[in-house]
């Protein structure tokens, strides 16, 4: 099991569709300041369920949606799919490939402004079926499997009772 | 509940000792709690002994050693809770060339057995990594992907770039 | 003590519209108040837009462009509030290699009329200095003083250091 | 004026005298991680005078004396002196070179189990004296003129209210 693809449209500083293939072994991310490399872990961590929006460097999930940059118009909305390999089938799914989809729309009907849709190969699916799959693969959005920028400095300055929780969390 | 932390803190703390003398080339470290009767009315201390130097609190230790104890706590637990993969964005910003690389190489050994994503601007790091990606903008706020990036395309200081002095 | 403040304000704000837009090449900064009436009620928003991008909240930009937007904030105090002299202690850590060179290449400007030290790992940033210091420690712990450093004795990742791979 | 020596003994992880030349522009320091670039900020620190032992990364300034090491003696007292050129007499003293000397040395009668003396080219002074004449240089250490490992990220983590307290305490 290994993510094989993470495809980004309108999120965040992805103007359009931008895919970014990655192989099962070591990949190495760089490139200059503001290009969108923590924005693409951004992208991940939307789709596995993020404990809050601040996780993800948002005041809200509007927020997400590309906002035009200097003269362009907003979009209308935001999708991320997470291409997963399983053909050592880890998640119990007859597919060679798992497709973890997750769209946020803006909406005028809401009073938060947007709806938000989960999609597991094609099919309408919720955020509990997305976590219930990506446990099977030890992911986990509170899990110290994603180590964003900031949290190395973060866990030596934090109090020793939070720090006693970390291990809390994973008994 | 307490036996079940217990079991998470000694496998823990072992990995922890293991891989912090590892990386930091022969130091002492290990996980303590306030209240070992009852851990849950206390907190968990980090001590750490980098090589040749007395025991200290782990707010004393220089930027770089701090960083090396909380990447090696964070491997311990990674150790113990496998998962299918990982991401680590700059975990290096604090570290000198050298521990960069020992980080990387770390990483570089643990993918074996699972899928490692890392953002760095360090070529230190850079380096070990199987692939490249490269990301970038041209000046519009709109990232762009450049899928095969070359390692001697990434211009480091030392090169004269058109050298601005 | 309100006109006081007031004088500081429009200063540093005016510096720090001009340093950032030189740091940034070509955004714009400005610092914004709660409540200018009363200045002393409420706090003091920095805001920043890089180049060809939206105005966004401080939080929501990168790593790397929350650094250039402080560093740029401190660079505008330090205008209005002249020392003899200013340590920089690794101020570069979260900058890609183009922007530390713009911060060193910053201080040595700024050289000419204060002294400047500048703690950094990175070449980028160190070629500018008149002067190199090495500090090290022959893994005992103990401090040794290196007065006239060499910038070419300074290994990086690139140079094979008897290379690992 | 300038800063043009720092002469450490027994300070921190400096065993014995060892002393720092500086000139006039721009001196870049480096080195290997826990090798020791912090603590010569720490030891200018240590005699312009911090807020609190806490600016200095101690638990209180006994820490600041030379431990030990792995299997050594720890020393009985660490002294300090800043060497400034004063040519251009900014500081008004008729020397050419001030010399502020801070010392920490352990000692049984005080219940803090140290004692802290300060001098001025020789003679004992206060700490108050000092502030006096860094003043005359703009030098202090609530300014801006010392920006300490990790202060950058600080000033935007930081609080609405606490930035506009910077520009408050230079008014
Ligand atoms: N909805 C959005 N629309 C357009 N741009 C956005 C949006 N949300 C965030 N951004 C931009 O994305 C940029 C941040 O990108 P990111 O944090 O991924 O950079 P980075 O490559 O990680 O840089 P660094 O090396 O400095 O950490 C910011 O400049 C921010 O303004
Ligand atoms: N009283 C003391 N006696 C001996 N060593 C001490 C004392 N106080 C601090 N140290 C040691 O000094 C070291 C820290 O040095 P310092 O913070 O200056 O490193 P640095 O060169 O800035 O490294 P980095 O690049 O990681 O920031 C620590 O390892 C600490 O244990
Ligand atoms: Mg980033
Ligand atoms: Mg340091």
């Amino acid at each position: 099991m290994y993510l094989k693809e993470v495809q980004m449209e309108n999120f965040k500083s992805v103007k359009g569709q931008v895919n970014v293939r990655l192989n099962s072994g070591f990949t190495g991310i760089t490139g200059p300041n503001g290009s969108g490399k923590s924005n693409i872990t951004d992208a991940i961590l939307f789709v596995i369920g993020p404990k809050s929006s601040k996780a993800i460097r948002a005041g809200n999930l509007l927020d997400l949606i590309w906002n035009g940059g200097e003269h362009g118009k907003p979009a209308d909305k935001c999708r991320v799919t997470l291409v997963f390999d399983n053909t050592d089938r880890t998640m119990p799914i007859g597919y060679d490939e798992v497709h973890l989809t997750r769209v946020i729309k803006r909406s005028k009907e809401n009073k938060q402004g947007y709806s938000s849709y989960f999609y597991i190969n094609g099919n309408k699916s919720t955020l509990k079926e997305f976590e219930e799959l990506l446990s099977y693969a030890g992911i986990s959005s509170s899990g110290y499997n994603i180590v964003q920028q900031g949290d190395v400095t973060g866990i030596v300055k934090m109090g020793a009772v939070e720090r006693r929780r970390i291990l809390e969390n994973i008994a | 509940k307490r036996d079940g932390f217990f079991r998470v803190f000694s496998a823990v703390n072992e990995n922890f000792r293991r891989v912090y003398s590892e990386v930091s080339g022969g130091g002492d470290g290990y996980l303590e709690l306030e209240n070992p009767d009852s851990p849950f009315e206390g907190g968990m201390h980090i001590i750490a002994r980098p090589r040749g130097k007395k025991v200290t609190r782990i707010e004393a230790l220089s930027g770089g050693e701090k960083g090396l104890v909380a990447l090696s706590f964070i491997f311990a637990i990674q150790e113990y809770d496998p998962s299918a993969f990982y991401i680590f964005d700059e975990a290096d910003q604090n570290l000198d060339s050298l521990n960069a690389e020992i980080m990387a190489r770390r990483i570089k050994i643990s993918s074996s057995r699972a899928q490692f994503l890392m953002v760095s601007l360090r070529k230190a790091a850079l380096k070990y990594a199987d692939d490249l990606i490269g990301v970038t903008s041209l000046g519009d706020g709109v990232t762009r992907i450049i899928q095969q990036l070359d390692i001697d395309s990434i211009v480091e200081p030392d090169e004269p770039e058109g050298s601005v002095e």
